[in-house]
């Protein structure tokens, strides 16, 4: 695992975020619910919380879909190529490629999903860009869910033992939790979020 | 646009499963320093991009020590042969679709080399 350079991170008195999604992208609920669970994932084995807000103007962290030029100086490139990046704490931006063909998978774990295609699984994405947000650069541990680089119609979504280290390293484990070694089973955890 | 489950996506997104911007550095397979080749500009815009080559100015179609530099880095972050040629295998990696967000800042990777640090910490 690698951190930003500073190794920033969310300050003490922030261990429940908030996050908002864009409102032009006027986002399904399923869709939506993709990013909770995402969320959650994070939330396991951390102090952190993290619960949606209407309010962009509120909320910590910014989830938006744009395509090429959309201000931030990084644009997106079509189709495949960059999916998606973040901001290191504590400026909460997301932004994901809004030329790329997503999938929302319900829950499946499994690795490979599809064979090659150009579509993506949103959550694997997704998990990515959080640990980005808390402060997580990118890790050579293939497995990890900070690895730069994710086939077409592969699907990674539980964090590797490398993701927890690195993250844990930042915040600490979750207190009510297990620090991630055998994780309980997400519908029995109360992370926040809304799902 | 979204897809709700794996039946949905129509049978185009698997044929059209090569097309990506990055898909034209394969050719430039086998390119060795010292060499001039279209295209290796390009590629040099792609490390640039995500940290790997932090010189500004233009980049050229020169296979230089700059692009081998590059190319030994990216090929330690990504846990292949540290060969500093453009092989099949650091290609194939490379036009993989990916995070935007740099593997290095400023010049500088923990990816590999910070755990070879707290590996030897421990």
């Amino acid at each position: 695992y690698s951190f930003f350079p500073g190794k920033p991170r969310w300050p003490k008195r922030k261990r429940d975020l908030t996050y908002a999604f864009a409102p032009q992208n006027n986002l399904t609920d399923e869709v939506k619910r993709v990013f909770s669970r995402a969320f959650t994932r994070w939330a396991e084995v951390t102090p952190l919380n993290f619960t949606r807000s209407e309010s962009i103007l509120r909320a910590d962290i910014v989830i938006g879909f744009f395509s090429g030029e959309h201000g931030d100086g990084e644009p997106f490139d079509g189709a495949m190529g960059t999916l998606a990046h973040a901001s290191s704490p504590p400026t909460g931006m997301l932004h994901l490629d809004g030329d790329e063909d997503w999938l929302i998978s319900n829950g499946e774990i499994s690795r490979r999903i599809l064979p090659v295609t150009t579509v993506v699984d949103l959550e694997s994405v997704a998990v990515h860009e959080i640990g980005h947000l808390l402060g997580l650069g990118h890790s050579s541990v293939e497995d990890a869910i900070m690895f730069p680089a994710i086939s077409g119609g592969d699907r990674k979504v539980e964090l590797a033992k490398d993701d927890i280290e690195g993250i844990q390293h930042l915040y600490g484990g979750n207190p009510n939790g297990d620090g991630g070694g055998s994780k309980p089973s997400r519908e029995s955890q109360s992370t926040g979020g809304d799902s | 646009k979204f897809y709700t489950n794996v039946s949905s996506i129509p049978p185009l997104q698997f044929l059209n499963a090569t097309q990506n911007a990055w898909e034209t550095f394969s050719k430039l397979a086998g390119c060795h320093i010292g060499e001039n080749i279209n295209g290796l500009s390009k590629l040099k815009q792609y490390f640039r991009r995500f940290g790997y080559i932090t010189t500004t100015g233009n980049c050229t179609d020169d296979f230089d020590d700059v692009l081998q530099s590059a190319i030994n880095t990216y090929q330690k972050n990504f846990n292949l042969k540290v060969t500093g040629k453009l092989d099949s295998s650091t290609l194939r990696q490379i036009v993989k679709p990916r995070c935007g967000n740099p593997d290095l800042i400023d010049g500088v990777s923990e990816m590999n080399g910070g755990k070879i640090l707290r590996t030897t910490e421990k």
